[in-house]
């Protein structure tokens, strides 16, 4: 052990194991984690070269085994409380991505939440038993966070009850989704639904895109992968042209808004139920956030610990970097940070499972709040995060540059947060316009409720101290 | 009630109530701004775009407001008192830190006073010294195994050096001692010239 760092945690004022437990949400909590933790570590399954030694078509094929591979193994340990396997799966996967991952984040619990019960009882048993590995392709290479604008079409054909997908232009290629280029052989496809000659939106649509034995890529399908991106090089982000491709009319996620036999629609209960699956994801980004950010303190504090530079003092030893002014106004607002974000991703995923809960009865009511909190948080904690892990790195000299520390690999892994599931700057105006609305609102006398109901109170409460 | 109070820059629960009021009132400035665009824009949609700046900038405020809030009321839910006392000092940190870097919106919601802000920082500097002694433990508390933070630099028993060296010399283009486009390229170069 380095002597600097034993030495630091003998002056600490408290007992590091209580603050692990809160983090956890309880001790038992710890305890469970670090067990299947260990799980992992310990498995030789999961050993492999350093991924950066690697070329991307070794990474990727690194990264599928490991999935597969602890696909069977959560099986076998029985292990299916959703902490627990997110626990499990942040081992196996350390601070990179895997291509099974927007298979487990959006593609299942889309099918879980949009699905009708025969659709469900037809589509989650192949999903979970991953002899349908599926994506979520919403993006296209022209169109990103203002959705209302995608292109792709779904053309309802009465006649042999089947929808068109089609591909009309370049810039409505489906670009982006994560597993999309050479993993899934499904796809909810995001697509303006026609029928009855009216446009009716955007729908979902479970789209078949290659061959459930060969894995070839289906008639009018054409797929593959997007080329390097600055980070995730395990994952397959791939894109999608769809010529005119036909699918059954039950592949039409039905659980809200449908299209009879003959065509006719019918709507959903309420527009913002599409956005399910994306205010789930950007609740969990915040987690991601504080996640991201911890783990950059981590390393540039301990770090910071053992190396030593320059002269404090004249005639002194080189000091400890952390005792440096400096390098403390540095890394403590963003350890305080971190902290911050962690509680506010418990606070997201509690509050995200009470309304989700209350949408499932029919009340929508606090959906709308969601939606707008959790786009505001998912800006404000990814921007924040991802510039300081960048701060981070710069804080550990030359050697932060060096793949050994980890903090190029957190910061490319972490910094498409700001712009998928919603580019920041889009995601605040949508909470502005929540905000706005409730402004007026409290302007015309109407009492708030919620987290916005601060715009009720007069606005002379505090004044400037003159000290 | 409604006597306005003065925010004690030593105190959460004011700093909150601070956060609170700037944004407001960047949410007020937001929605009168916008207004007096309808008054004078094509459409609303020009409008909206014309006051976006001060759009995002409340929705900004919004969720600072919302993080310190909840940073605070976590406090009450812990009872280990030297615990306690470590993340108040995290959270009065993360909040005076987030007035300095927005130090402009304080003032001009007139929340707080220009001396006041020459007292935040002295503050500040002193919350990083009474960090210090903490900062490794408060990492160690994340409990990241060295597995899976994958980092030479934040190893747990801080030898990184030695291990930075081991590390390099794995790296493939040390797999031999001379690298084979020494042959290919730089023979031949060397011999024509």
């Amino acid at each position: 052990m380095n002597p600097d760092i034993s030495r630091e945690r003998e002056n600490a004022s408290f007992n590091p194991e209580i603050l692990t437990n809160i983090l956890d949400g309880g001790a038992e909590k710890t305890r469970r984690r670090r067990e299947i933790e260990s799980l992992v570590i310990s498995d030789p399954d999961f050993q492999h070269e350093d991924l950066n030694f690697l070329s991307r078509s070794e990474r990727y094929d690194a990264a599928v085994r490991k999935s597969a591979q602890m696909i069977l193994k959560l099986r076998e340990y029985g292990i299916s409380d959703p902490e627990e396997i997110y626990s499990y799966k942040s081992v196996v996967k350390g601070v990179y991505q895997e291509p099974f991952g927007v298979h487990y984040v959006m593609f299942m619990p889309t099918l879980n939440s949009q699905c009708t019960a025969e659709q469900r009882k037809k589509w989650i048993p192949l999903a979970e038993s991953f002899h349908m590995l599926g994506t979520y392709a919403q993006t296209e290479l022209g169109h990103g966070t203002h959705i209302r604008a995608l292109e792709t079409t779904a053309t309802y054909d009465p006649s042999t009850q089947e929808f068109v997908l089609n591909s009309p232009t370049i810039s409505s290629i489906k670009w982006w989704p994560g597993g999309l280029g050479k993993t899934s052989n499904h796809a909810i496809v995001l697509a303006q639904l026609y029928t009855q000659g009216k446009c009716h939106g955007l729908h979902a649509f479970i789209t078949p895109i290659r061959c459930m034995k060969t894995h070839m890529p289906l008639p009018g399908v054409v797929v593959g992968d997007i080329g390097p991106k600055f980070g995730f090089d395990e994952v397959d982000n791939g894109y999608l042209k769809l010529e005119n491709v036909r699918i059954p009319r039950e592949n039409m996620l039905m659980k809200y808004a449908k299209v009879e036999p003959d065509g006719t629609y019918v709507k959903p209960p309420s527009d913002k139920l599409t956005y399910g699956t994306m205010v789930f994801i950007r609740s969990m980004i915040v987690g991601e956030s504080a996640r991201a950010l911890s783990k950059s303190c981590t390393i540039a504090i301990r770090y910071s610990a053992v190396r030593h530079q320059s002269e404090l003092r004249p005639g002194e030893p080189e000091p400890q970097i952390l005792d440096y002014q400096t390098q403390q106004y540095k890394l403590f607002p963003l350890l305080a940070t971190a902290y911050a974000f962690h509680f506010v991703g418990q606070y997201m995923s509690k509050t995200y499972h009470r309304i989700s809960g209350d949408i499932n009865q029919g009340d929508f009511s606090e959906l709308p709040e969601l939606h707008a909190l959790s786009a505001g948080l998912k800006a404000f904690t990814t921007w924040a995060a991802n510039t300081g892990i960048e701060v981070c790195r710069m804080s550990c000299g030359g050697h932060g540059y060096s793949r050994c520390s980890s903090l190029p690999d957190i910061y490319v892994t972490f910094t498409p947060t700001c712009t998928y599931e919603g580019e920041n700057t889009v995601m605040m105006l949508q909470t502005a316009r929540y905000l706005v609305k409730s402004y007026k609102q409290a302007r015309a006398g109407q009492q708030l409720t919620g987290i916005v109901s601060y715009l009720n109170e007069p606005q002379n409460r505090i004044q400037p101290h003159s000290v | 009630s409604s006597r306005p109070t003065v925010v004690s820059i030593n105190d959460l629960a004011s700093l909150v109530e601070a956060y609170k009021f700037r944004a407001a009132k960047l949410v007020e400035i937001a929605a009168k701004n916008l207004q007096a665009e309808l008054q004078h824009s094509k459409s609303n949609e020009d409008a909206w775009n014309n006051s976006s700046i001060d759009l995002v900038r409340a929705s900004d405020a919004h969720c600072h407001y919302v993080v310190v809030k909840l940073f605070a009321a976590k406090l009450s839910e812990i009872g280990d008192t030297a615990v306690h006392s470590v993340l108040s000092t995290l959270a009065l940190l993360y909040a005076l830190h987030g007035v300095t870097q927005n130090s402009g919106d304080f003032l001009q919601a007139g929340l707080l006073s220009v001396p006041q802000l020459a007292q935040i920082s002295q503050r500040l500097k002193g919350l990083l010294s009474e960090l210090r002694p903490n900062a490794v433990a408060l990492v160690d508390s994340f409990d990241y195994r060295d597995e899976m933070l994958n980092s030479v630099l934040g190893r747990y028993d801080g030898n990184v050096y030695e291990h930075m060296f081991e590390w390099a010399k794995r790296s493939p283009l040390n797999h031999t001692e001379v690298h084979e486009s020494q042959h290919k390229y730089l023979k031949p170069l060397q011999s024509k010239l």
